[in-house]
């Protein structure tokens, strides 16, 4: 990637991460759509040999052999018997039956996990600059288990037996699916096995936000990441014929338009179909568009198949307004057209004009990519919402990454677009999801796990929330595009990712096996439901009093019931730190205090003499009656004055 | 004809084994699965062992052949595959 090193202040603290020895020894394993090794992304310049624990392999197949991996790619494997079980064997002739990605998107989350070095990447010439993956030492291990009819767990449940097999460290998964409990979603049993030998799994949470109640990937035993934006945009103006101008954004590269005012449609007034304004495929009256710029709202289909259906029926430009769905989120796109994308407001404003004027014109001027936009990060729309749905005593997602117009390795198969249509070929592409945020946090575990190899994936997962920040450098609050208010706790986790920090945290929330086993208990679930995610027999202490508050995780979930018949009441949480600092005395400080809720953590100050030594606290919540549905939220802040190891608390009354 | 629309019929499952249960006669437990996936369908074939990720192994059943398998000793569940999307 360009920028996020930056953004995340990789460059100016190279020396605090090993580069060497430690970070080499590091094996990131990526379940994706396979790999296309010619990237430049992964080139092994300078790599010493394949780690001695590694026992994976580089399988062949269509176009593609053993000789296609290397000391950076140094596995690559495929898993299709699911796949083609379900939806017949695999066209050999339209997809590789292979590691290879003929689709882009698993190059670009290999190379952004782990990617080498390469120097003058951009797209187009936009996002131009040195590009590289966060942990550039680490070595990446694939394995495809999508295709282009989807991604099938039977296959999914494979690759993670075969990745535990071969030895990687962390598990990188940017997809999902629907909200299952724990024991029937097979990414949260594989993932169960992997913490378990000690692999940290990173997942993505979703793009179904900014809805309530939205996110995927939510086992705890899981780091769920979230989306941020970064300081960089890429403006496209609309310029219209009343002389106004309206920002947008795009990656369009190709003939410009020509230098004057052209006509202006709208798609709603240019097709005879009841959703003729969202330019899905054959819908645009090719005489009421051709040599026209069209106004096309966002929704349902993809926004480059939109510009490819103006186009298709002569459109000469486009415009793609956001719904209310999106409001001011702007991703910008590699369109086949000249094209922009704006915000709803916009969009509002310049339907209006076009209402209003019988003769509307307009054009649009590309400006190239622009650097230090502010505020940054602010929560991305689409980045999947809480409270978590499975388990609302487990605050979700964990943290926020940068997921908005990410440049990384692109597949030398697919256009920037993915569309069919697309014959361009690039090295590079921009895209967003939290596909993207994923494997920047798989590749700054990387990091963390060079430099502290002993770390359980809960302290490594603990390390980068504690550390995690909630405010800009101004002070202000981190912010959500989808509201253009502050962002909460059920938006950011934790906040955004914080590597540098993250390396040095004072203190650690740990968790073992058997503490996400009492967790399983505290759930009520069946002896058979725990052996599925433990492989073994567990058997729950009737004596014993399990709570899910109780899992000693880095963030605060509570929840008061009002149908109970005070509405509120007490509820405590019990957490229990370990310090991998210097000795010292750390204070506890909670804000803001709300009305309606008293938070009381006890003993408010803990002292710590040596590494490694525990000191528990209880935290106790006493919530007065409110309406349902009220949210809280709050933040806990342990600090001694150099390290401050904050947790989020979201508190709701449903 | 019968076997076709039986293929048809078929969707994948995930099937979970309590691998401490497994009968003593049996020297691998993939030998068990098998036996235990013969006993509910003659036809159906494995698709992956699991040992790492779960104890288990994925195959494609009608869904009378799932029940069927579900209810011999030593299956913990029988849950249909689920399908995940990229992000």
């Amino acid at each position: 990637t360009t920028r996020t090193p930056e953004f995340l202040g990789l460059d100016k603290s190279a020396d605090l991460f090993p580069e060497s020895d430690s970070a080499s020894e590091v094996i990131i394993a990526v379940l994706d759509t396979g790999v296309w090794p010619e990237s430049k992304s992964f080139v092994d310049t300078g790599m010493g040999p394949v780690p001695s624990s590694w026992k994976g392999q580089c399988e062949s197949g269509t176009n593609f052999t053993s000789a296609n991996c290397n000391r950076k790619l140094i596995g690559a494997r495929f898993f299709s018997k699911g796949y083609e079980a379900t939806l017949g064997p695999v066209d050999e002739s339209k997809e590789s039956k292979s590691p290879r990605d003929d689709d882009g998107h698993g190059t670009h989350t290999a190379s952004t996990a782990g990617g080498s070095i390469v120097e003058d990447a951009s797209l187009f010439g936009y996002a131009a600059g040195r590009a590289r993956g966060m942990a550039t030492r680490a070595r990446l291990a694939v394995y495809k288990v999508c295709w282009t009819g989807g991604c099938f767990s039977s296959d999914i449940l494979a690759a993670m037996e075969k990745a535990i097999e071969d030895g990687v460290n962390i598990l990188s998964l940017s997809l999902g699916g629907g909200m299952s409990d724990y024991y029937r979603d097979n990414i949260a049993t594989g993932a169960f096995a992997a913490m378990e030998k000690g692999i940290f799994v990173s997942c993505s949470a979703g793009n179904s936000g900014p809805s309530s109640y939205s996110l995927s990937n939510v086992a705890p035993w899981i780091t769920t990441v979230g989306a941020g934006t970064l300081d960089r945009d890429f403006p496209a103006f609309v310029s219209l014929g009343n002389r106004q101008n309206y920002s947008g954004v795009s990656l369009y590269r190709g003939s410009e338009l020509p230098g004057r005012l052209l006509p202006f449609v709208y798609a709603g007034d240019a097709s005879n179909a009841t959703n003729g304004k969202l330019c899905m495929m054959d819908t645009l009256i090719p005489e009421k568009v051709a040599g026209k710029i069209v106004l096309c709202d966002r929704g349902v289909t993809a926004r480059v198949q939109k510009g490819a259906v103006v186009k298709a029926a002569g459109g000469w430009g486009m415009v793609l307004a956001n719904t209310a769905a999106n409001g001011e989120e702007l991703v910008a796109d590699a369109h086949l057209l000249p094209a922009t994308a704006v915000g709803q407001k916009i969009g509002e404003t310049i339907k209006r004009y076009m209402s209003a004027d019988p003769n509307p014109t307009a054009t649009i001027l590309f400006e190239g990519t622009k650097l230090g936009i502010q505020p940054s990060p602010v929560v991305a729309a689409f980045s999947s919402r809480g409270p978590n749905s499975i388990t609302p005593d487990i605050l979700k997602p964990d943290l926020i990454a940068p997921g908005v117009n990410i440049l990384a390795g692109w597949s030398g198969s697919a256009g920037p677009t993915g569309l069919a249509a697309d014959t361009r070929r690039v090295d590079f592409n921009i895209i967003s999801g939290t596909s993207m945020s994923c494997p920047h946090v798989s590749g700054l575990a990387a990091l963390i796990k060079a430099a502290h190899p002993e770390w359980s994936p809960a302290a490594i997962r603990s390390a980068l929330m504690t550390t995690a920040y909630v405010t800009y450098k101004n002070g202000r609050n981190l912010q959500d595009v989808s509201t253009g208010k502050d962002s909460t706790p059920y938006d950011h986790g934790a906040g955004h990712v914080d590597p540098v920090a993250a390396l040095n945290p004072g203190l650690l929330y740990d968790l073992t096996t058997d503490n996400y086993l009492s967790f399983l208990c505290a759930l009520n679930y069946t002896s058979s439901q725990i052996t599925i995610l433990a492989r073994r027999k567990h058997t729950c202490d009737p004596s014993q009093k399990y709570g899910v508050a109780d899992l000693n995780y880095p963030s605060f979930a509570v929840n008061f019931d009002t149908t109970q018949s005070n509405g509120g009441g007490v509820i405590k949480h019990t957490r229990t730190l370990t310090n991998v600092g210097p000795p010292g005395t750390y204070k506890a400080s909670i804000s803001p205090q709300s009305p309606g809720l008293k938070i009381l953590v006890e003993p408010a100050t803990l002292t710590f003499s040596k590494v490694n030594e525990k000191q528990s606290y209880t935290v106790t919540f006493t919530g007065s009656s409110m309406p349902s549905n009220t949210n809280i939220f709050a933040r806990l802040e342990w600090s001694d004055g150099k390290h401050i190891v904050g947790s989020p608390i979201g508190i709701s009354w449903t | 004809g019968p076997e076709k629309e039986t293929k048809s019929q078929r969707k994948t499952y995930i099937v979970h084994m309590s691998k401490s249960e497994m009968p003593a006669g049996f020297e691998q437990h993939t030998h068990w699965y098998q036996s235990s996936l013969k006993s509910a369908s003659e036809s159906a074939e494995m698709l992956y062992t699991y040992d790492n990720v779960v104890h288990g192994f994925s195959t494609r059943l009608t869904v009378k052949e799932a029940e069927l398998l579900e209810g011999q000793p030593g299956i913990l569940s029988v849950l249909p595959e689920l399908r995940y999307e990229l992000h």
